[in-house]
């Protein structure tokens, strides 16, 4: 989807 | 009601199961909605778990065959050292009825998202029953939404092919049912634009609680969280940029 950010690039994987 | 509230959401995930009670973290298959819950211990009548355990479930699985239990019965869940299976127990205690099933249990390699600790710019408490009507009415019109807060109050606004719309809602305490409240706690002027079909998807959860707290901070994801008495069930999602 255009302009929809990813979960990922706010929370890092542990 | 936990399961029906995110299993649209996401399909197999880990219960993991240890002493402070049954977690669950899970990002949706586009990566850009994570739920994360949390059934404390006390929250159950009894609760044992003598190892750290990892359940995963299918939760269209375990949706069919909870749905063979009735409303009133006590729900026993058990599951052995490196299980299989998940053993579930409904018992009516009027007229003695105990059925028994178990739903196969998978691998389930689901990596965890460290979630920082933000001090939010906005934080809105409303009745979850009013945020769903606000999110399905303007879903109506648009695929996104922009969440605006200011010390005016929260306005809702989305602008589609037919038309355009907004809710604002304004604080205010309501003393004879505090469930009905709105509370807006605002360190900075937040706006931020989202997708409708998860917050609507995120709303399966109203039935939990009365109420809904959306914490909102610029450029970071929104977390909308619906507490319980003994645990919650929190989805964070991702928001959209401008063009």
């Amino acid at each position: 989807q255009a302009g929809q950010k990813g979960i990922m690039s706010f929370f890092q994987k542990k | 009601q936990v399961v029906d509230a995110i299993k649209d959401l996401v399909q197999d995930c880990n219960f993991d199961c240890n002493d402070s009670g049954i977690a669950l973290q899970a990002m949706d298959n586009s990566h850009v909605a994570l739920v994360a819950m949390h059934l404390k211990t006390e929250g159950f009548s009894q609760y044992r778990c003598d190892r750290n355990i990892a359940l995963g479930v299918n939760l269209a699985s375990l949706q069919k065959v909870l749905r063979a239990a009735q409303n009133e019965d006590l729900l026993t869940l058990k599951a052995e050292d490196a299980p299989d299976v998940l053993s579930l127990v409904f018992e009516n205690s009027e007229n003695d009825r105990i059925s028994e099933y178990d739903i196969k249990l998978m691998d389930i390699d689901q990596e965890h998202l460290g979630i920082p600790d933000t001090e939010y710019g906005a934080t809105v408490t409303l009745p979850s029953a009013e945020f769903q009507r606000i999110c399905r009415d303007l879903m109506l019109i648009s695929e996104s939404v922009g969440i605006e807060a200011t010390k005016e109050g929260i306005k809702f606004s989305c602008a589609g092919d037919i038309g355009s719309g907004a809710v604002t809602l304004r604080q205010n305490a309501n003393v004879d049912k505090p469930e009905l409240s709105t509370t807006i706690e605002l360190q900075e002027p937040v706006a931020l634009t989202f997708s409708l079909k998860y917050l609507v998807n995120f709303c399966k959860a109203t039935g939990l609680s009365s109420t809904v707290t959306l914490s909102l901070s610029n450029e970071v994801p929104l977390l909308i969280e619906y507490k319980m008495e003994h645990g919650f069930v929190r989805f964070y999602l991702a928001p959209k940029i401008g063009d």
